[in-house]
């Protein structure tokens, strides 16, 4: 019997579509720091068959930030990508999968992230905050503080800074910082806490124990700081939604 | 005697339209 012909791929094909699901779930299920990743656009797809219902395909993914902590248990689908006013960060994977009688497997992966260019956010939207280094002094300055007004007002565990994920200084009209941590709960109080910080450890390594905080300083024309953190651990179900869709219990400090 | 030479009208023959493009795929949130 003649082999049927090779048809090649479209990047819009149910397949394709299917093998950039598994791709998308694997780099987020694989990813210890930053955000969770979803699909914008299927950039290539290259199918080398290897035998029957055996191939080999490679594809290339542009992937887009959404607001979900990688910690975070909110599924893919239910967390937003970022908008291009927030300052977008885009990733670019190449990733090698197996297809095996059905079964897609992922063999590699090599995914690189950047933000968006500056000049391109100040274009559309000149009035914008734009993505400032991690480790800025007057961003880790607000997140210290914001972290320590939380820990200091909040009964339960005592938090610790695991990493900050993104930072936004504005300077007119008003000078704002804006930053976004993780955070992993301790087995401390914060009273605990206060006499011997360096004894606290965190909990163990269960998504339940991981938080996730913004923080706001505002330092003209008033200083004001806000601090906002949800725990994993702390989600409460709402009554009538299924348990996958439920909702985070936010602590909101000012 | 001149002859014109044939020359083929792409977009007069419908089997000489190009085969619609794979890749890339569809823009699903926005492109930077």
């Amino acid at each position: 019997v003649p082999a049927a012909p090779f048809v090649p791929l479209g990047c819009d094909d149910p397949e394709s579509e299917a093998a950039a699901e598994v791709a998308v779930n694997y780099i987020n299920g694989h990813s210890h720091h930053g955000y969770k990743f979803a699909l914008n656009r299927i950039e290539n797809i290259r199918v080398v068959p290897q035998g029957p219902n055996n191939n080999i395909m490679f594809l290339e993914l542009d992937l887009l930030e959404t607001r979900c902590h990688v910690l975070s248990p909110t599924p893919l689908e239910n967390c937003t990508v970022r908008s291009f006013t927030e300052h977008a960060v885009e990733g670019d994977c190449d990733i090698k999968l197996q297809k095996l009688d059905g079964k897609i497997t992922v063999l590699a992966t090599k995914c690189h992230s950047h933000a968006d260019s500056s000049e391109d956010v100040v274009q559309l939207c000149p009035d914008c905050p734009l993505l400032t280094s991690l480790n800025d002094t007057e961003v880790t300055t607000t997140v210290t503080a914001a972290l320590n007004a939380y820990n200091s007002k909040t009964a339960g565990a005592y938090l610790q800074l695991l990493e900050i994920g993104r930072a936004q200084i504005q300077y007119e009209p008003a000078h704002i910082v804006y930053a976004e941590f993780a955070v992993a709960a301790t087995n401390c109080s914060a009273e605990e806490a206060k006499d011997n910080v360096e004894a606290c450890q965190p909990l163990p390594d269960d998504q339940s124990n991981f938080g996730f905080c913004t923080a706001t300083t505002v330092t003209r024309p008033t200083e004001d700081l806000k601090v906002d953190c949800q725990l994993y651990g702390h989600q409460v179900p709402t009554p009538d939604a299924p348990l996958l869709s439920r909702v985070f219990q936010p602590t909101s400090i000012s | 005697p001149v002859a014109k030479r044939a020359v083929a009208q792409h977009d007069k023959e419908p089997h000489l339209v190009s085969p619609p493009l794979l890749c890339p795929g569809k823009v699903r949130h926005f492109k930077i």
